[in-house]
């Protein structure tokens, strides 16, 4: 299945994946 | 969802891998000298890592540009996948690099990396912003500009995605007709 991601799944992870 | 363990935690996979191009305008040197490749990510949060990282497009200097493209595609209309191609064009006025070019710039990444553009996200070569006196410009390529379906799809959903009014037109140029060109204007083959 091709991997599509929306605009607020996308933004949920802005700031997530800075402190990884 | 809380995760337990941060080493098992599994990063989102993109479609595509990409490639951030970053162009200074030192005249200098060649063209190409001018052109390096940032980093290339696949994955979510990989993306924003280096989102997060870099200068906002408002912020760079004039002559400036970042490019994204599809990983084994250069950013120049030589390259084989994009000779055939062309570009939705978005040209903004100065007030704009305050109030919408780095917004704009985001959506359009968004809608690369997400594959926005249902079936024709297969015809998106990259994106483009320029950062110039006069006006910058916003522009997402595409690999054929015979594909009309699929370009005036990515078209529309690029429009709404940046929620431009329904009046304001925007257009695709062929790369052909754009390196060409001898006057200022390059002819409009779609337009939306």
């Amino acid at each position: 299945a091709k991997k599509r991601y929306d605009r607020e799944f996308l933004l949920g992870f802005q700031f997530i994946s800075a402190s990884m | 969802q809380v995760v337990a363990n941060p080493e098992q935690y599994i990063k989102h996979p993109l479609q595509n891998r990409w490639a951030l191009w970053y162009f200074k305008n030192d005249k200098t040197k060649s063209w190409t000298e001018n052109l390096r490749l940032i980093s290339k990510f696949d994955t979510v949060e990989d993306f924003w890592a280096l989102y997060n990282h870099i200068q906002q497009p408002s912020k760079l200097n004039y002559g400036c540009d970042y490019c994204l493209f599809k990983d084994g595609i250069k950013p120049m209309w030589e390259d084989e996948r994009n000779k055939l191609g062309g570009r939705w064009l978005i040209t903004l006025n100065r007030q704009q690099r305050h109030n919408d070019l780095d917004r704009y710039w985001m959506e359009t990444l968004l809608c690369l990396v997400g594959e926005s553009f249902d079936e024709a996200s297969e015809d998106v070569c990259g994106a483009v912003v320029n950062v110039r006196p006069k006006g910058d410009k916003l522009a997402i390529w595409t690999s054929n500009c015979q594909n009309r379906d699929a370009i005036m799809t990515i078209g529309q959903l690029y429009k709404e995605r940046l929620s431009l009014p329904m009046k304001a037109l925007i257009g695709y140029q062929s790369h052909d007709d754009t390196s060409s060109k001898s006057g200022s204007t390059t002819k409009n083959m779609y337009s939306v």
